[in-house]
């Protein structure tokens, strides 16, 4: 394991921290997506199907149990806790989950290596967490006070795919005969999505200025 | 090595 996927998986559950902080902490999920984040659970139920049968390291293993109880606490949190869910911006959340999931499913079973259920759900969570950030982005563009929290949980879930990018081109150099197309190709797409993003987040923070998207 | 082999990654 290079230090660019170490970072990576870093950066990833400090972005669950910083989300968990905001909803366990200040009682407030305002700016979160409950569809990305039901996504998200659905992308880590899917692909960590293995979790018993296919041992790679106990880090591995760990990390998994973590992404997968975290993603559906929060879940549990926005839809059920009494004072979270009242700060839920439900009308401003209207992406519709099937505009998402049908697609990726339709495209797992056309493009995947092998046709057995569990690996046709493993891809399929690879190009659902490509797209699976979508809801978050069209909310933030609608919210016109984006917290730091939000603005930050979002950063750090970019960095996330950027560190990865970095870690599949020192494996690509470091380790013979390494490639793998899904991933690469899905990876390239999740990264892009917040491109947009990172260029506000930059340029307000630079101008010392409160997040803001234009609309 | 091929794409269903490398599930190393999270």
């Amino acid at each position: 394991m290079n230090i660019f996927r170490l970072c990576g998986d870093m950066t990833h559950l400090l972005s669950v921290v910083v989300l968990l902080l905001k909803i366990h902490t200040i009682k407030s999920c305002a700016g979160i997506s409950l569809k990305t984040q039901e996504l998200y659970a659905l992308v880590f139920a899917t692909r960590y199907l293995d979790i018993f049968t296919h041992h790679v390291s106990l880090y591995n293993t760990v990390m998994k149990i973590i992404f997968l109880g975290t993603s559906f606490t929060i879940v549990w949190y926005m839809r059920h806790h009494k004072v979270v869910r009242q700060t839920y911006d439900k009308e401003q959340d209207t992406f519709k989950h099937y505009m998402l999931i049908i697609p990726c499913f339709a495209l797992a079973l056309l493009i995947k290596t092998k046709f057995t259920p569990l690996e046709v759900l493993w891809t399929f969570s690879i190009y659902l967490e490509a797209v699976a950030i979508f809801p978050q982005l069209v909310l933030l563009q609608r919210t016109k006070n984006i917290d730091n929290l939000t603005g930050n949980y979002v950063f750090l879930l970019g960095a996330y795919r950027g560190l990865y990018l970095l870690n599949w081109i020192v494996r690509y150099f470091t380790e013979k005969g390494y490639r793998q197309w899904i991933t690469w190709i899905s990876g390239i797409v999740q990264t892009a999505l917040y491109a947009d993003f990172f260029y506000y987040y930059i340029k307000c923070w630079r101008n010392n200025e409160k997040l803001h998207l234009p609309s | 090595t091929n794409d269903a082999d490398v599930k190393d990654e999270l």
